[in-house]
C-alpha cells in the first residue's frame, strides 16, 4: 500500500540541521494496525508526514500504490490524499473560524458529497467518538481531548483506505481512548482499513498487531505480532 | 496557598451554555505535589484556570493567600502570577516568533533578571527537561514532546511557589515524562514547591502525594495519601 525506501529527512534553516529521519524502510501493507512508538523527538511525526507525502524526504523514496511520489504532480497527489489517507495532526490543525460540522464535513465537500448525507455522516461519526450534539460548537469552545476527538472524526469520516494518526489519544483519558481504539479496531477488521499512528500509550502498542520502535531517527524494532 | 470556594463556572456564548464546573471546593496547601485526573470533558482545564485567577468563576470565590481574587485589582492578580505561579497550558501556548530561550526568559525579563543570570538559568532549565542546547530554534522546529517540554521550562525558571501544569507530560514517552516528573518531585521535596497538574496518565497518580477526580465538573474523591 505505502512503502519507504531508504527514506532519510533532514531539516534545514539557516545554519541550523536536523537530522531527524536516518534511511528508514518500512512497508505497510493493507489492512494493517501498526503502531509507532519511540521516545520524545525520534522522528515519530516526521515518518507519518513523509508516508503521508505531506512532506518530502531528502533522500530515498516513498511508493503510493507501487508509484514514487516524486512522480506524481502535486494535483494527483493531493487526490490520492483526499481519496484515500486520512491525517489525524499531534496539534490536531482545527480551523478556528469553523464549526466542528464544518471542520468535519469539508473533506466531504471536497468530494462532493450531498449535503443530507453530509449532515448524517457528520452525526454518526460524533457519536462514534463520544461527542453527541457538539456539531455547532467552535474549537475554541471543547477541551484539549474533544478538539482531539473532532480531529479524529474529521479523518475518519471519509472512509479513506488509511488512517495515519499522531498520537491521536494524547489528551484522553484511558476509557475514551480506549474506546476511540475500539472504533479503529472494529474498522480495521470489519473494513480493512488500515491504521498507522504513532504513540507513547503502552495499552495502544499492546493491542496492535504491529509495533515499529523508532530511536534518534533509525527503525530499531520492526515486530508483527499474532 | 489558594482555595475554591464553592466554584461554578459556565461558559455561555450565544445560546450554547456549558456548565464546566458545580460548585467545587478545593483547598491546596502549601508543598502539595496533587494531581488531578477525570475523563475529557470533565473541567480540569476549567478548574486550573479558575485557581490560577487565568478565568473567573461564574460562582463561588477563589482565594490566593487568603485573599479573594475578586477583591485584586487586575495588577495585583497579574503581579501575584508572575512572582507566584508557573502556569503549563494544555496547547504550550509558547510564542511561535520568539526562540527556545526568550520564549523560556520572558518572565525572568518582567522580573529584571539580569542577562547573565538569565543565560545562565535558561542553560541549566534546558539540561533538566532534556532539551540541552535548544536554545536557539523556533517552536515549529521542534517535535511535539519538545514543545511540552519547553513550556514546562518556561514555567520553572522563574521558580515560582506554585506550579499548575495542564497535563504536562500528554506528548511525551514514558521514559521522558518519568524524568520530568522525577525532576518535580525533587523541586517539590527540596524547595517546597506546590505542584497541582492535571493528567491522564496513571503513573503520574500514583506518585501523586494527594489525588482529585473530576466527573462531569465536580470533584467525586479527594483521596491524600503518604
Ligand atoms: N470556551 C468554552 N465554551 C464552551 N464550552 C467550553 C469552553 N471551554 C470548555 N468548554 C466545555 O467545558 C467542559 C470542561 O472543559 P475542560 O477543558 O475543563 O475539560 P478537561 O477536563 O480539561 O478535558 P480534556 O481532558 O479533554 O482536556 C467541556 O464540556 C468543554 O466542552
Ligand atoms: N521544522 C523542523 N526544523 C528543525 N528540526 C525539526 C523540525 N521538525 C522536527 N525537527 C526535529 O526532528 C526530530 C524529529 O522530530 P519529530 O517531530 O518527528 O519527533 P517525534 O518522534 O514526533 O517527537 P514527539 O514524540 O515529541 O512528538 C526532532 O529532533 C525535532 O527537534
Ligand atoms: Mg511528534
Ligand atoms: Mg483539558
Amino acid at each position: 500500500l505505502i512503502s519507504a525506501e531508504a527514506v532519510s529527512k533532514s531539516y534545514e534553516s539557516g545554519d541550523l540541521t536536523v537530522k531527524a529521519l536516518h534511511s528508514v524502510d518500512l512497508v505497510i501493507g493493507s489492512g494493517e494496525f501498526m503502531a509507532i512508538a519511540g521516545p520524545s523527538g525520534s522522528g515519530k511525526s516526521t515518518l507519518l508526514f513523509m508516508i503521508s507525502g505531506l512532506d518530502i524526504p531528502t533522500s530515498g523514496r516513498v511508493l503510493l500504490k507501487g508509484k514514487s511520489i516524486s512522480e506524481m504532480s502535486g494535483r494527483e497527489l493531493s487526490d490520492f490524499r483526499r481519496d484515500h489517507i486520512g491525517f489525524i495532526f499531534q496539534s490536531y490543525n482545527l480551523i478556528p473560524v469553523l464549526t466542528v460540522r464544518e471542520n468535519i464535513e469539508y473533506i466531504m465537500l471536497l468530494q462532493g458529497v450531498g449535503e443530507k448525507e453530509r449532515r448524517d455522516r457528520v452525526a454518526e461519526i460524533l457519536e462514534d467518538v463520544s461527542l453527541p450534539g457538539m456539531e455547532n460548537r467552535f474549537p475554541s469552545q471543547l477541551s484539549g481531548g474533544q478538539q482531539q476527538r473532532v480531529a479524529v472524526a474529521r479523518a475518519m469520516v471519509s472512509k479513506p483506505d488509511l488512517i495515519l494518526a499522531d498520537e491521536p489519544t494524547a489528551n484522553l483519558d484511558s476509557y475514551t481512548g480506549e474506546a476511540l481504539l475500539d472504533m479503529m479496531r472494529e474498522l480495521n477488521e470489519k473494513r480493512g482499513m488500515t491504521f498507522v499512528f504513532s504513540t507513547h500509550d503502552t495499552t495502544i502498542m499492546e493491542r496492535s498487531s504491529r509495533l515499529v520502535l523508532l530511536r534518534d531517527g533509525r527503525i530499531v524494532k520492526d515486530e508483527t505480532r499474532g
